[in-house]
């Protein structure tokens, strides 16, 4: 464990990228209301905004400057890694008059991911 | 299941992480919680009860939705033309069930009455209704062969109320749409009650409900028994079907289509993004 440690220490965390999450609906118990899906792929934004930032981590410019100073100055965070592109889904659901309801969500989605 | 939209589970390990004092955690989830019911659009958790009826027309409408951009091949076929192009610009789609206990059927031998009222209060005020179908089921005619001319005529008028000072119970009407059907089909006829669901959710109308009339032609001597089938075979009231199973899916739905000025149209997803 230790050697796996000391090597963890000097491998490179990996840069800022989208990952998988399934949300399942049951798990936060709200299958009981929602008719579909039973979950939807949410996905998450995580990894190193890292000096010098490669282009295809999506950065703005006040990233790029700001990574910038980080590298002369560690009091200044480096950027991060958060969704830059968002989509919608659909609900379908009970509400708590128990009417049957088809709603579209905005912003459930991350389509990218990007440091800013 | 959990009391609020926060799992158990959470409430309990952000309580036992002692990052705040239990007062503070508990107004911290709190306002999280409102924030959630809020996204939603709610006002406190749903806890439907087993006999919730889920319309097959709203699982077929987020079928649709779901289609990979090509809405045409999952179109439900009796969506009205209008109701289609509403459901394009609508971010909220609504279905509600009339009170049966507010009903009022009056059964004639050449014409049947019914009045429907749906309770609409469910929808919050800054959702901007923009079209809104009725859907009335209509069964197959089974028996003797209907004579030739077995059409019937549907009207679905909007009820203004009793007119005050005057004799008669009959209420103030105006007619919203009106079909001519062949009674040798069974499926639903969508009717365009838009102007008046539109006037009633804007608040500048009062709700009084609406009243379907189905003219039957005149029935001739042979045929008596007949025509009481017949009248049973639009689906406006639970007691003029034997079938009452059937009722639950087969009961006259209204369906709103709104916008709350929040993200785009059902129709508009990921995979019409694509």
């Amino acid at each position: 464990a230790a050697v796996r440690k000391q090597r963890r220490k000097h491998q490179p965390k990996a840069s800022c990228k989208r990952h998988t999450l399934y949300v399942d609906f049951s798990d936060v118990q709200w299958n009981e209301w929602i008719v579909a899906p039973p979950g939807y792929h949410a996905y998450y934004c995580h990894g190193e905004c890292p000096f010098p930032l490669p282009d295809h981590l999506n950065a703005t410019n006040h990233a790029i400057v700001q990574t910038l100073v980080n590298s002369v100055n560690s009091n200044i965070p480096r950027a991060c890694c958060v969704p830059t592109e968002l989509s919608p889904i659909s609900l379908l659901y009970l509400d708590e008059y128990e009417k049957v309801i088809l709603k579209n969500y905005q912003d459930m989605v991350v389509e990218g991911c990007g440091c800013r | 299941g959990a009391a609020g939209l926060i799992p158990e589970v959470g409430r309990r390990k952000y309580n036992e992480s002692g990052k705040q004092s239990p007062e503070r955690s508990e107004s911290f989830l709190n306002e999280f919680e409102l924030r959630l019911l809020n996204m939603f659009g709610l006002g406190r958790r749903p806890t439907p009860s087993k006999h919730a009826v889920v319309p097959q027309y709203m699982v077929d409408l987020y079928h649709m939705h779901s289609a990979n951009g090509d809405h045409s091949t999952k179109r439900p076929k009796s969506m009205g033309k209008h109701a289609e192009r509403a459901a394009s610009k609508a971010n909220t789609i609504r279905s509600f069930h009339h009170e049966e206990s507010m009903e009022a059927l009056a059964s004639l031998k050449s014409k049947t009455t019914q009045q429907f009222y749906f309770n609409l209060t469910s929808i919050p005020k800054e959702e901007l209704i923009t079209s809104a179908e009725l859907r009335i089921y209509r069964d197959q005619v089974i028996g003797p062969a209907p004579p030739k001319n077995s059409l019937h005529r549907i009207n679905i008028y909007e009820i203004f109320g009793v007119p005050i000072g005057s004799n008669s119970t009959e209420p103030l009407v105006r007619l919203l749409d009106t079909r001519l059907v062949q009674d040798s089909l069974s499926r639903w006829e969508s009717f365009d009650v838009s102007p008046a669901v539109s006037e009633w959710t804007s608040g500048n109308g009062q709700n009084h409900g609406f009243m379907v009339e189905v003219l039957h032609p005149e029935p001739t001597e042979k045929d008596a028994g007949h025509s009481r089938r017949r009248n049973g075979h639009v689906r406006v009231s639970r007691s003029l079907h034997q079938d009452q199973d059937s009722w639950p899916q087969a009961r006259p739905l209204l369906v709103t289509y709104g916008h709350d000025g929040r993200g785009d149209s059902v129709l508009h997803t990921r995979g019409k993004r694509q």
